[in-house]
């Protein structure tokens, strides 16, 4: 499940969007115990000035971006095109679940859920 | 691990959580161990923000380096014939199996404890003493490995690395031990109730070693 109305186009700043993954729309909801599913989020938004620059209280812009964004508002038809809008920060998961012995399996899994997005 | 791309999402899903398959049929479901359900809420990034930072690939609660935990139980129980109550003699010896089958190569052991529930007529177990030893395939068990005191009423726990699980190589697909009971006041044997496996490993494939600081 997105967030509603985000739909095609990228819309607004770079930012985090809503993602919630659903084990149950996977078909694991008989062997995943728990969680029943998580906010994995994603990124999307415009890495143009002045959004390639560092919003408040967000990660650090990579000088590379910045200049990047530079160019492309110099010459937006040619060249590399703007910066990406990426994970900056990730956050981990655990997934409880039984395996096909029968186990009782808990794994933990790093960088499964995105917590901030930055333009790189 | 680069292997090829699988067609659906939900395999690729599933090549990224690091599983070749998701579990065929409907588990037997059986009550989730407490320890389980107490390690999963440990790792619940939720608590973590309420104050004690997780760290990566770290059982926490264990105190080991891990990031795969398995509750594995004795796949032995349903086929051990019930022993008789035994007032006199040598208490009888269990034999208790783990399928370790689903247990990756590439994953090393970092904590592997056996936990017994015994059940004596009488709760007295003072003095008891359990020995382990490999079940060796020719029918004998082989040296003793280990042996540990018989705690009153409460779950017997023995760490078996290092001893029976080698640290540092990858498990066996089936850890089948002896076990014995020896000494003793009471005047009846216990009997082996439950037994089962709390395996910890860590996967190098998705704990890549901490960086060394710039």
């Amino acid at each position: 499940h997105t967030e509603p109305g985000v739909g095609g186009g990228p819309g607004g700043t770079c930012r985090t969007r809503r993602l919630h993954v659903s084990f149950r729309e996977v078909g694991w909801h008989r062997w995943v115990i728990a969680p029943r599913g998580f906010l994995a989020n994603f990124c999307q938004g415009a890495c143009t000035l002045p959004e390639a620059l560092p919003g408040p209280g967000g990660p650090p812009a990579l000088n590379h971006a910045v200049l990047r964004a530079l160019m492309h508002a110099a010459a937006p038809t040619a060249g590399a095109g703007p910066p990406c809008c990426v994970p900056a920060r990730l956050s981990p998961i655990s997934v409880l679940f039984f395996d096909n012995s029968d186990n009782v399996v808990l794994r933990h899994y790093e960088d499964m859920v995105v917590d901030e997005c930055g333009c790189r | 691990a680069r292997a090829p791309a699988p067609s659906d999402p939900a395999s690729a899903l599933l090549q990224a959580l690091g599983l070749h398959e998701a579990p065929q049929g409907v588990p037997t479901l059986r009550p989730v161990p407490p320890v389980m359900w107490r390690l999963f809420r440990r790792r619940d990034p939720q608590e973590a923000r309420a104050g004690y930072p997780l760290r990566p690939c770290h059982v926490e609660e264990l105190g080991v380096a891990g990031n795969i935990v398995r509750h594995i139980p004795d796949s032995g129980v349903l086929s051990r014939p019930l022993e008789p109550a035994r007032t006199s003699g040598p208490c009888p010896k269990w034999t208790v199996a783990f399928d370790l089958s689903g247990v990756e190569p590439a994953e090393r052991p970092t904590r592997a404890r056996l936990e017994l529930r015994l059940e004596a007529a009488n709760e007295d177990t003072r003095g008891w003493e359990l020995s382990v030893a490999l079940w060796a395939e020719a029918e004998h068990p082989g040296p003793e490995l280990l042996r540990v005191p018989v705690p009153p009423g409460l779950p017997l726990r023995a760490d078996l690395l290092g001893a029976a699980v080698a640290a540092n190589a990858s498990v066996p697909r089936t850890l089948r031990l002896a076990l014995a009971l020896h000494g003793g006041a009471a005047t009846a044997c216990p009997r082996l109730a439950e037994a089962s496996l709390l395996l910890v490993t860590l996967d190098p494939r998705l704990c890549p070693p901490p960086r060394s600081r710039r």
